[in-house]
């Protein structure tokens, strides 16, 4: 379940 | 990295220049909403507390530096130096019937229950109305200078690219994620009026000027 880290956009 | 988000980001860029731009050569920030200016300052706190832990590139952390400063800055010409020409009297959306509904959604509505994670979901659920007591504002006065109507369409412009941005990475690399999206798509449609006056007015010289 991978959610977090992912926010790579500004 | 693709063109429709780094338009978004110069977009971005672009407007919040305009703004202070604007404030500091006319020496003024009359038909300015500071309410809008206090809730992005408040979106890119919440969302950029991953600063020093959640390294992306140079150019995120170059960006995010860029954008809470100029936040800051706006603050400080409209409440400090050029607090004189702040048009509180327009000024009067709640920014409570704002920040509450955007906090208390952020709590139910998150895709992790932790700190920084709540605090990020609260800062992309704030950002698609914070431009609402601006709107506000000019709907009271009727009309905005031609500058301002450049901002507003620059800062309009920038979720709309995220959007297509988003789009293109779902069919690229699989990725979405739906509480941006769902929240980019709230902040582009509240712009869609605006734009439409931008685009038959302002492009055509004329002054934004809603109809009566």
């Amino acid at each position: 379940e991978e959610t977090e880290e992912m926010h790579d956009e500004l | 990295m693709n063109i429709f988000r780094l338009g978004g980001d110069l977009a971005h860029l672009l407007a919040i220049i305009i703004l202070l731009l604007k404030i500091w050569t006319t020496r003024s920030c009359a038909g300015i909403s500071g309410k809008s200016q206090i809730l992005f300052a408040l979106t890119f706190t919440a969302r950029y507390l991953d600063l020093f832990t959640n390294f992306v590139s140079v150019y995120n952390s170059v960006m995010k530096v860029v954008y809470l400063a100029a936040a800051y800055a706006t603050l400080y010409l409209m409440y400090v130096k050029f607090k004189a020409t702040y048009d509180h009297n327009h000024d009067t959306f709640r920014l409570e019937f704002l920040i509450l509904p955007a906090a208390g959604l952020a709590l139910i509505i998150n895709h992790e229950f932790s700190i920084i994670e709540v605090m990020w979901t609260f800062s992309i659920y704030l950002e698609a109305v914070a431009i609402l007591p601006q709107l506000f504002m000019v709907s009271k006065t009727g009309e905005a200078e031609s500058i301002t109507s450049h901002y507003l369409f620059a800062l309009g412009s920038y979720r709309a690219l995220y959007i297509v941005n988003w789009v293109y990475r779902y069919y690229s690399e699989g990725f979405y994620d739906m509480i941006a999206t769902l929240a980019g798509v709230v902040q582009t449609v509240l712009y869609c009026d605006f734009f439409y006056l931008y685009i038959t007015k302002v492009l055509k010289g004329k002054k934004l000027q809603l109809p009566a």
